[in-house]
This record gives structure tokens, sequence and C-alpha cells, in this order.
């Protein structure tokens, strides 16, 4: 997290960590079920998860619950060829079912998934929060989680980052896009995964929902390119149906 | 030994008996026959009553005669001066003399024979009740057709005993009724219906001409019921003299009609029928009676149904309903099952919440489960309450028998991030 601080897990109890090979977080939707990006699982088909710690020093991953994937869904839109020199992230986006179900409680807990309908719809200059143990501007990676508020921009204020030796007109971008970020505040390395947490319109006591998954960004530091789970709600709500076993019905 | 003829001679006959001289002879004959004794000869000394010398003739306490004077026949074709017959098998006869035979009486000559008695026809009471048939040395009695001759050989009746009634209503009669009935009979009927009915006797007062009773209040002939302990009557007299109805409070009774020798009346006739015995209608709480009736009564049959929220177990069975027959004792059967409240028993309990301990589990009881909070809330909202129903579940007004749901609270962190903005 560039432009973030150090918080807690209270703050994000949704917050879910991929220790290494993956390196990276999730959002908790479920009981069962954890969103990530399709990037994040495309080469580890049974990836270890922890979630309730802000810590992830392996000392005081003991006190976390260690979430087990049972399968993980790829959205079929994923691009699976282009992983080696992968320009496209459309359909960036994954869900993770659990084999035991996660016990909730003020560490430990989901965020909601919007809605079809247009109040879920992000707007430019809506604030999201996003959290993560990936890299800031000075460390590769943090064993505390840090987390940041960042405004939604416009998809073009992505298109015209200009990488260290990143041509951002080779990229793709598609509606299933959000950019979000301003200048020293975005996601970056070891991000990949989480929620980008909008608060819920007319709730009156702060709720979020999963607007948008840290996907990709040419630089970190400016603007960032988040998958826009809205686009996904049927996928994700119909894989979960298909999915759960009859006790969850 | 008896004999059937004899000879009875005077001391020193034919020769003057002796002065103050008695003696006494013993007759008998065998049983059935009566002693026919006359005198050929007789010749004592005549007194006023024969009060010096006579010969007496004496059978039991009764003298028959005594004799004194001379006799000749009057009948110039037979020697016979006396002659007695009495109807008895024994005969005394007995010679006295007093002081002075001074004119040398030579006293009697006497022959004595057994002859046959007409019983049938010799005495004042007649012998038999109906046909009397004499014979030498006795007699037999006979009975007209459907009549018997009783044990004591003279008295004819009727056999008109056991009979026995089993149907449900029925209508008994004296024999012969309305003609008069037979006498010296004893006519025993038994009305015997199932366990669980009373016999009810009725009798019209006109169906019921008996002779009536003596002054001294006894029937000569009498009709009787008999029911166990119980017993009605006797009952005599041109209508009958008891209640008209008579509830015997068993299901046996017993019908006896006595008669005597005689009597010309008609009879009697009654009727019967088999009350069955009530069952109590129990006001059973929580219970519906199939049919409903005011009154039930031996082999009814009730439907019972429980109300809702009720039921009724047997073993480990629990039904709404059950069915109760109305036995013969005046008790139902079944009577120990009740309808007694629906217990739902303990609620299954549910992931991440609960419900507090019930008072109890009846019908109409309700519990409340509860989610965890704040990480769990409950999937339906006011789908926590629920009510125990009369089928034994527990049940919510939206989900039914379906246990609610603790889902996650989604998107609502403990404590708020406070970003440090730069």
């Amino acid at each position: 997290i560039f432009g973030g601080s150090r918080t807690k897990i209270q703050s994000f109890p949704w917050q879910v960590y991929f220790p290494p090979p993956s390196r990276a977080g999730g959002a908790l939707i479920d009981e069962y079920w954890v969103l990530t990006a399709a990037h994040v699982v495309e080469n580890n088909p049974y990836p270890v998860m922890y979630a309730g710690t802000t810590s992830v020093v392996t000392s005081h991953l003991a006190n976390a619950q260690l979430l087990t994937a049972e399968q993980v869904f790829i959205h079929p839109g994923w691009d699976m060829d282009s992983k080696d020199s992968r320009k496209n992230f459309d359909n960036d986006i994954a869900l993770v079912r659990l084999k035991e179900p996660v016990k909730m409680g003020p560490m430990v807990s989901p965020i909601c998934l919007p809605s079809n309908s247009v109040e879920f719809e992000p707007l430019e200059g809506e604030l999201g929060l996003i959290s993560g143990w990936g890299r800031t501007e000075k460390r590769q990676s943090v064993n505390q989680l840090m987390g940041a508020k960042l405004p939604i921009v416009p998809l073009k204020k992505c298109q015209e980052v200009e990488g260290d030796g990143v041509n951002i007109k080779t990229y793709v971008f598609t509606d299933n896009m959000i950019c979000a970020g301003e200048k020293g505040t975005d996601s970056c390395g070891g991000d990949s995964g989480g929620a980008f947490a909008v608060q819920h319109p007319h709730e009156e006591n702060p709720k979020f929902y999963v607007a948008g998954l840290v996907s990709w960004g040419a630089k970190c530091g400016t603007y960032g390119i988040y998958t826009r789970v809205k686009n996904y709600v049927d996928w994700i709500v119909q894989t979960m149906q298909e999915n759960s076993t009859p006790s969850e019905d | 030994e008896p004999t059937l003829h004899g000879e009875i001679l005077s001391p020193n006959y034919p020769q003057a008996y002796p002065n103050e001289v008695e003696q006494s002879w013993d007759l008998e004959v065998p049983e059935g026959y009566g002693i026919r004794l006359y005198f050929t000869h007789l010749d004592i000394e005549l007194s006023e009553d024969c009060a010096y010398d006579s010969v007496r003739i004496i059978s039991g306490d009764f003298e028959e005669g005594k004799l004194c004077g001379q006799r000749t026949s009057k009948n110039p074709n037979s020697p016979i001066v006396e002659e007695f017959q009495v109807p008895s098998n024994k005969l005394r006869v007995t010679f006295t003399s007093d002081f002075s035979n001074e004119e040398r009486f030579t006293g009697f000559a006497a022959y004595y024979v057994a002859v046959d008695i007409d019983e049938c026809t010799d005495f004042v009471d007649v012998p038999c009740s109906h046909f009397c048939n004499n014979f030498l040395g006795g007699y037999f009695c006979s009975c007209p057709p459907e009549y018997f001759l009783h044990d004591d050989m003279k008295t004819c009746g009727v056999n008109c005993s056991g009979e026995v009634f089993t149907e449900l209503i029925g209508e008994i009669t004296s024999p012969n009724y309305p003609s008069p009935y037979p006498e010296n009979s004893r006519c025993e009927y038994q009305i015997l219906l199932e366990k669980g009915f009373q016999v009810v006797v009725t009798m019209r007062r006109e169906d019921f001409d008996v002779e009536p009773a003596d002054s001294e209040g006894n029937c000569p002939d009498s009709l009787v019921f008999v029911a166990g302990d119980r017993k009605f009557g006797p009952y005599c007299g041109n209508g009958f003299p008891g209640p008209l109805k008579i509830e015997t409070k068993s299901n046996t009774l017993d019908v006896i009609f006595q008669t005597d020798h005689a009597g010309e009346q008609k009879g009697w006739k009654l009727r019967y029928y088999g009350d069955p015995i009530p069952c109590p209608k129990e006001t059973g709480a929580h219970s519906v009676w199939e049919p409903d009736k005011a009154k039930y009564v031996f082999k009814d049959v009730v439907k019972i149904t429980c109300m809702e929220g009720f039921e009724v177990v047997q073993g480990n069975v629990g039904s709404t309903s059950f069915y109760s027959t109305c036995q013969n004792n005046g008790q139902w059967s079944n009577s120990k099952l009740k309808c007694q409240p629906v217990d739902c028993s303990l609620p299954e309990s549910i992931p991440h919440g609960s419900f507090e301990e019930p008072a109890n589990t009846l019908f109409g009881s309700v519990i409340r489960y509860t989610c965890e909070e704040p990480y769990y809330s409950m999937q339906t909202e006011g789908g926590g309450d629920y009510r125990c129903t009369g089928n034994g579940s527990w049940v919510n007004e939206l989900l039914g028998t379906e246990l609610p749901l603790c889902v996650p609270v989604c998107g609502v962190p403990s404590e708020p991030f406070v970003g440090t903005q730069r």
C-alpha cells in the first residue's frame, strides 16, 4: 500500500492473507468463500490462507484462522494463456471455496457484495478503502497490515500512467475495470486480490461492500486498476450457489 | 305276620265264657287292604250300653262298634249276624265280661278277611291331584297329557321350567295364558342377557291374574323375580300389585311361578327388555367426542379427537385421536388414554445461534432463536420466534419448520479505519 498507514485487522476484518508463493490478498465474502483476483490463484489451485490477523509474521499466524481451499474458481473470461507477458487483466476475478467455514468475530467478518442496482455503481470521486501487506514506499512487503483511502477516478487516468519501461497503450482496458487512486496513494505488489471497499449507500451505520479487487497498475503510487466486482455479481452468486453443500442451503 | 283272613272266638266258645275276663285281638292284614269283620255267632249278656259284657271293635282311636246281646241272621242265606268294614289294615277286638255269667252266654264267633280298599273313593281326601287308579292292595295316580307326576306320586304338574330367554327383548307368559294356568306347578324361567345389559321387566296391571292372597296375606300361587341377591315379589292377585317397570340391575333374572292345587285364574304375561348400562360422559378437557350424545350406553363406540395442540400418547407413538368403547362394566375402554399437550421437546440448536431455555416445550410455548451478534445476524428478519404447534413442530411464521439461519454480518468493521491521508 502506498500512501497508507498501519492499521488493524479489526478495521478490515474481511482481509485474507495469501502467504508466499502467492503473497497476495483476498476478501472474505462468506463463511466458505474468499474473493480474490484471478492472477493471484492462477498458478496456485490449492492456496493456503489466513484470516483474522494484523501481523503476518510467521509466529503470529498461529493465532490466525487457517483457511484451506477446497476449490478455486477462476472467472471463465480470464485469459489463462497470457500469464508470462500479461497485458490483459480483463475478468481478473476468482473465487476460492474453503473446506471449513470461517468462524466470524471482531477480527474476521465478511465484506458485502454489491447488488445489481445502480446504487452500487462506483462513481468517480467516491472514496474506497484498500488494505494489504504488499509493497510500500519503503519496503518490498510489510508484516503489519496497511490501509489507505483513495478515490475512484476516470479510467482515463489509469490509461495515461507512464510506467517505467511499460507501454501502457499496449494494455487492455475494459469496462470491467475501475481506476482509483491519487498521487501517492495506491495499492501495489502483494496487495493483489484485496478488496476496494466502498461504503454502502443509504446505510446509517458504516457498512462496506466490495466494489473492486486490487488488480494491476503500470506504476505504484499513482492510479491503479481494480476489477469492477459489480459486473461479476451474477457469476459470483451462481458459482457460490452451484458449489454450496446442502447444509449451507 | 299280617294275614289275609282269620278267626276270633270268645274264651271257651262255644261253652259259656268265663267271668271277669278281658281279652283283645289285634287284627292285621297287609297294607293297602281294609278289614272286613263279621260275626256268625253273638251271644253276650245284654245290658244298657253293653256295660256288663261286650265285644268292642276299635280302629285306631275310633270305636267302630260295641256289641252285646244275642243276634240272629236276618238273611236266611247267610250266617252273618253283624258285620264291620274298616278302611284300615289294623283292627283291635276286645272282649270283656263282668263277675257273673249265670245264664251261660256262649260269647261270639267272628271272622275277618282282608278286603281291597278303593283309595280313590273310600276317603274324604282324594289321594291324587288328577286321575286315581285303584288296584288290589293299593292305588296309583296318573296325569293328563302334558302334565307329569311329581315326586310325591300324587300331584300332577306341568313341565314348564328350564326355558332360557337370551333375546334382548321378549315376552313370557304363564302356561296356557290366557287360559287358566296349571295347578301344582313350579315354573322356573331364566332371562339371561349379555353382560352389560340389565333386565327390565314391564307388566301391565290387566295382564296379571293369579289366585289372590289368603287372609294372612300369603299367596297360594305366586310370581317371584330373583336377580342375584334381589328379590321382587311374591306377587299374586287380580291385577299386578308390583311396579309396572322393574329395573333389576342385573343381566340375569329368574322368573319363578308357583301354583298350588287349586285356582282357575288366567295367569300372567310379562315383557322384558335389555337395558344397556350407561357409561359416564366424561367431560374430558381438550377433546371432542364423536358422536356427541347426551348419554352413552354399553357397546357405544366414540371417537375421541384431541383438540389442536393435544395428543394421546400410546407407547412412544402420539396420535390425535383414539377410539373408546363402552364396556359391559360401565367403564370406557382406553380410559387411561388422555389428551395431553403436545410436547415439541427442546428445539434443535443452530450454528452461530442459540435459544433461551424455555419454561416448557408444550403446545403454544414460544422460543426465540438469536444469532451471535454482532458478527452473525438472522438471514430472515423476524424469523427468530418459533411456536410449538399441534403437530409437535416448532414453527415460524415466515420459515415454517425450517430452522433460522445465522449468516455473517458483512461489511461492518469492528473498528473504523482511520487513515492517515497524505
